[in-house]
């Protein structure tokens, strides 16, 4: 028997959109230590990982643990018929092949319950291991989306190169070539608004600007994001998502050959 | 030139 009720519901429908335009189908696994996802796109270039703890739920509960597999387009469809407002319940009984969305209106007046048929999925999980990264960006998230879109109109591909005077992004396509400069800027009026690098070392690595554009769908999660980049290693994108958790984005670098 | 890295080159299945 599982139970989950989110008061919050917008919030489950914003991370739907925050990882439908990069996985299709994936296993929504649920534990005593919350409601959690690993999954890769299609061509294994890079990863989702979800958290949303137990204690960010107004009632939890999961008697044992449950693989649920999910197409998320679907699951989609059916959180958009939930108003923004509402409390989603999300309900699955042990053996069955269904999992049910409640929506209960924030006035108790309207209750309406979907339920979604299971699907079985071959998952495969990679084992993360804790990383020291050589140099860690934090930043406003809206600032990472814009330049991810401004330089994805000139070139594919974007160079992050972390120096003691910042971070630069880089492209170059047919049209020219463009460089973003963000400098440290810890004096804003609102911290959510700060610039903050923490550099071990200089750090510069190649990616595909058009994963990291499907990782700015995350934006309206979280008004900061944190980039953490090492040589040979994956970038991690993480949008911390306030009192339940993260949804954290892994995206292997282009490696010259 | 560059070529696109893939994950399980730098993470093991579990």
């Amino acid at each position: 028997m599982l139970e989950l009720r989110l008061v919050q519901g917008s919030l489950l429908k914003k991370v739907l959109d925050a990882m439908r335009e990069l996985v299709n189908d994936a296993n929504f696994d649920c534990s005593a230590t919350g409601f959690s996802l690993q999954a890769m796109d299609s061509s294994h270039v890079a990863l989702v990982a979800l958290l949303l703890r137990s204690e960010g739920f107004e009632h939890y509960r999961c008697d044992r643990n449950l693989s649920m597999g999910m197409n998320l387009n679907n699951m989609s469809k059916m959180l958009r018929c939930a108003g923004n407002d509402d409390i989603i319940t999300i309900k699955a009984d042990d053996g069955t092949d269904s999992v049910t969305f409640m929506f209960e209106s924030p006035n108790q007046d309207k209750i309406a319950d979907f339920e979604m048929k299971l699907m079985d999925i071959d998952s495969e999980h990679l084992g993360i291991p804790d990383a020291e990264y050589q140099a860690i960006v934090r930043m406003p998230s809206s600032e990472f989306a814009r330049i991810c879109k401004d330089l994805s109109s000139i070139g594919d591909t974007v160079v992050i190169s972390v120096t003691k005077e910042g971070v630069k992004f880089s492209t170059a396509g047919d049209i020219g070539t463009a460089n973003i400069v963000c400098r440290q800027n810890k004096t804003v009026d609102k911290p959510e608004e700060a610039t903050i690098i923490e550099m071990q070392e200089p750090v510069s690595l190649t990616f595909a600007l058009r994963y990291l554009n499907s990782f700015t769908k995350a934006t309206p999660l979280s008004d900061t994001v944190t980039i953490s980049l090492s040589s040979e290693l994956p970038v991690v994108v993480e949008y911390k998502i306030a009192e339940m958790g993260y949804i954290r984005y892994y995206l292997a670098p282009k490696i010259e050959e | 030139k560059s070529s696109q890295g893939r994950l399980e080159s730098f993470f093991k299945p579990m």
